[in-house]
């Protein structure tokens, strides 16, 4: 049991490290144990050190800056230990354009291997859709999927062209 | 292996029978607020087994069923269907589809059924383990969960990274 | 002081059912207070019901919903007790388009008697600024305001026209 | 009345002087992620009088001085000037403007002036209090603050009104 966390624990901070990069480019980021002896019952600390910056504590970071420490967190998980299906709900409502296109490009590595199901709001994430739904309420309270287009090819990463 | 089909019945705002057909690579969900896009995240996570009520935004189980509206009334059940496809035969199954669904009525009690035999929560838990998806609840992040990251306990990130070990 | 707060809750609470209407077109909101006989110590509750559902827990409520519901209780104060000076960092980062716009409709209420200072990512926001600023963070971890732009005229709403 | 200038020195990640001229209408600040907005917003609720670290985000006063980076070292103030038009006479001094200043050193200590004269916090929140802004932090409302307005207590909720009332 040690032994299995121990493990994942090493690939989760190995992908941290590299994630972190990626959405910080030029910045250092790190996890740590709280008791590195005490494999059995020790945390998880995050250190996040943005581009220019000085390591500080987390709850100085911007609005931004905390979401994109938590994606790094979540996505060396998913890179250590992947899964065939990932669902995210408006994770990247604080992100400004810059930020967004570096999500969504981690998006499209983990789509290499696994399916993605992405809720959201922002015009460049329905943009890197394969097939997008539209969900409307009706005026009695009940909801439907009214919406279905699918990418014309994989290949052309334009706005979906209705197919239907 | 990828979820082919997800649906939802009598499931918080879906009062109707609603299917969605996923693809293989990246689905967008779209829509006003309000609609029901992260009701349709809480179908997903509730037919994968999701046991708290408060992971679904509700005070007990009995939230999850269509509870009506200013026009309708509320329904007496909820279901949710999730189609895989198991064309890779990732799955020890000796078929090109497999089916998880949960029933969920007003006096709390869940039913679940995989290829419509009537099963164990252990049971549907073991053949997503099988999957690859296993206890990967982690795999499924909602809307305003990332802050929960940050504010969580050492030892509650811990349990991330267990879960997915 | 019971006196003082009776009136203003009262006055709160007016002004909230006439937010909620603005914000949730078509629905009903409510302010009660958990406790009608003591006025002294009683605590506010939030009664929400969006147009075409039924009253449920706030829980249940949408992201963008639960946004709306907290921006009606705050305005229904600011109308209520009006400050010379309001200050809303990302308050509509939930938001779709549709809300999003009446959500400005408000704002543009409070500007005809105070002064609005306003964070955002939003396009649409921006467009309503009489007076847009750009912050940035050099290399060296310094902040700077490194742009100011003022609208040609208060009466051409559209987008802000460098004038320096 | 309403809010001239706002100038930030060694405030947060505003190490240099910094000056904001406000207008009268809608003032919109933009900018990337971590640029430092919040900050100014913060600053700004700081020199009104703000007195608890955490809803400036920092564990203790001391955080809100310029820390340094990794090209630069600290600096040991951090002062923020507020200027306000009075061309309207409504703060009973006959000034055309006040400026209201406040300045932190490490050992933790805030001084405040009043057009450069030290003074004592409650003289800046009575002067703050004629002008109608008074105890109004609640017109202050910082990011990431609106989910606490649902998820509080009903006595958190009635605290709200007893401040603007
Ligand atoms: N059991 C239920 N019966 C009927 N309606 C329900 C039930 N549970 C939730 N709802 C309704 O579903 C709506 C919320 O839907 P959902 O959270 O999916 O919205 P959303 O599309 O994610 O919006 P946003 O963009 O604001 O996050 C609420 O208005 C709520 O009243
Ligand atoms: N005392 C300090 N000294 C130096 N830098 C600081 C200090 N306090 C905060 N910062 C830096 O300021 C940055 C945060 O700025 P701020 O919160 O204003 O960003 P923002 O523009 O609001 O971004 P977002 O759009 O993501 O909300 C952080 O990167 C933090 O490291
Ligand atoms: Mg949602
Ligand atoms: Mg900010």
């Amino acid at each position: 049991i040690v032994q299995v966390f121990s493990e994942a624990f090493e690939d989760v901070a190995r992908e941290f490290e590299v994630v972190f990069e990626r959405l910080f480019p030029g910045g250092r980021g790190r996890l740590e144990l709280s008791d590195p002896q005490d494999l059995l019952g020790g945390g998880i600390e995050i250190e996040a050190r943005p581009p220019g910056k000085r390591v500080k504590k987390l709850s100085l970071l911007s609005g931004g800056e905390r979401s994109l420490v938590a994606l790094a967190f979540l996505f060396a998980i998913f890179r250590a230990r992947p899964s065939p299906f990932y669902l995210l709900d408006e994770v990247e409502a604080a992100l400004d354009d810059v930020n967004l296109q570096r999500f969504i490009s981690l998006v499209h590595e983990l789509e290499e291997r696994a399916q993605v199901l992405i809720v959201t709001h922002q015009k460049r994430t329905m943009e890197a859709a394969d097939v997008l739904y539209g969900v409307t309420m009706r005026a009695d309270g009940v909801s439907e999927v009214i919406a279905r287009r699918m990418r014309e090819s994989r290949e052309s990463r334009e706005s979906p062209v209705l197919t239907e | 292996m990828f979820v082919r089909f997800l649906r939802l019945s009598g499931f918080k705002s879906f009062a109707h029978p609603t299917v969605l057909e996923l693809e293989r690579g990246i689905n967008v969900i779209v829509g006003p607020n309000g609609s029901g896009k992260s009701n349709i995240a809480d179908g997903l996570s509730w037919v994968l087994g999701s046991q708290a009520p408060s992971s679904l935004r509700g005070a007990s189980m009995e939230d999850v069923i269509f509870a009506g509206s200013a026009e309708r009334v509320g329904l007496g059940v909820a279901e949710v269907e999730l189609t895989l496809d198991n064309g890779s035969h990732t799955l020890p199954l000796d078929l090109s589809e497999v089916t998880i669904s949960r029933f969920a009525d007003r006096t709390g009690n869940s039913e679940y059924r995989i290829n419509a035999a009537p099963c164990r929560l252990l049971d549907v838990q073991e053949l997503l383990s099988d999957a690859g998806v296993g206890r990967s609840l982690h795999s499924l992040v909602g809307q305003g969960q990332l802050d929960q990251v940050l504010h969580a306990q050492p030892l509650e990130r811990r349990a991330f990274i267990e879960e997915a070990a």
